[in-house]
């Protein structure tokens, strides 16, 4: 009735790629951010460096906490802040070899995890949604 | 093994009701929207008429998009929109007396739903947060 092995495999095949995750760069101006994630459509994102290294997580509420001056919010200083003084950077990251029962304890917490391959580059995504088909389809089967 | 007879219960004991569902309301502008979702930290939260009634869902991006003009962001528009132009009306809405597994395929594509009662009025929100801790102790045990 059920099959819940998918647990004990590894996330590898079902990762979302690197190069399909919208991201921006540490150096990025919080106004080019906030392009990027208005014209993606997507809540938070990366952060990475020149090297391809997860360095953490932006989002759109980050931005503007950032700059709800006492009077007013203060749209101005976007151009001049960086993503690096703005992004969260204590954020849970797994391995493309992790198995689905550590990504669903954690996704339970976290709309998305970031994965890192073996040489700790950033490999890509893993998300509440692609958790839940492997579980639907582990609860009707 | 497992247990996934919750599938068949209604969502009615697991709903967020709405007093803790963080909202803002028709009439308010852009720029309150702003300083909602900046404050509460969530990246979409339910529209509500003077009647609690559902009227639609409001993110961050989906004010932003709508000042990105041809030469700059143009915050100073915020001030004289209204919510209501810019919120996502086309949304999915259930009852408290919706089955689990209606709402689990429906959080397949939403962060979360909307919950009507039986008058139709707003009674909360579904998230996948509460879906996946369900999933998890049926899995569990
Ligand atoms: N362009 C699109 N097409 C179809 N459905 C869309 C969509 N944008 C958002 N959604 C739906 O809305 C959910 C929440 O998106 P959000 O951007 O808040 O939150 C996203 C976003 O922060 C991040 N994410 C997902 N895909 C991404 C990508 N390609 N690049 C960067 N970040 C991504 O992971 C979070 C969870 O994503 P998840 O797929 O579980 O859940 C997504 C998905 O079900
Ligand atoms: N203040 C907080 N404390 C602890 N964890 C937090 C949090 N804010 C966000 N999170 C975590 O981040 C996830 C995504 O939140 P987001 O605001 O993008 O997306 C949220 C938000 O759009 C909406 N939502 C959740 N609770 C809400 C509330 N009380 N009022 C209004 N909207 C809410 O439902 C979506 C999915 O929520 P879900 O709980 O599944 O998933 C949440 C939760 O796991």
């Amino acid at each position: 009735v059920n099959n819940t092995e998918f647990l004990h495999e590894p996330i590898r095949d079902y990762v979302i790629s690197s190069e399909k995750v919208a991201h921006v760069q540490v150096g990025n101006n919080a106004e080019h951010a906030l392009l990027v994630l208005t014209k993606t459509g997507y809540s938070a994102i990366p952060v990475l460096d020149h090297g391809y290294h997860l360095k953490g997580l932006l989002s759109m509420g980050m931005i503007t906490e950032s700059i709800l001056g006492m009077e007013r919010i203060e749209y101005e200083r976007l151009s001049e802040m960086k993503v690096d003084e703005l992004m969260q950077t204590d954020i849970p990251i797994v391995g493309i070899d992790t198995e689905f029962r550590r990504v669903f304890d954690l996704l339970i917490n976290h709309p998305f995890l970031c994965v890192e391959d073996e040489e700790g580059m950033f490999a890509g995504i893993m998300t509440r949604r692609v958790l839940m088909k492997k579980l639907k389809k582990a609860v009707y089967t």
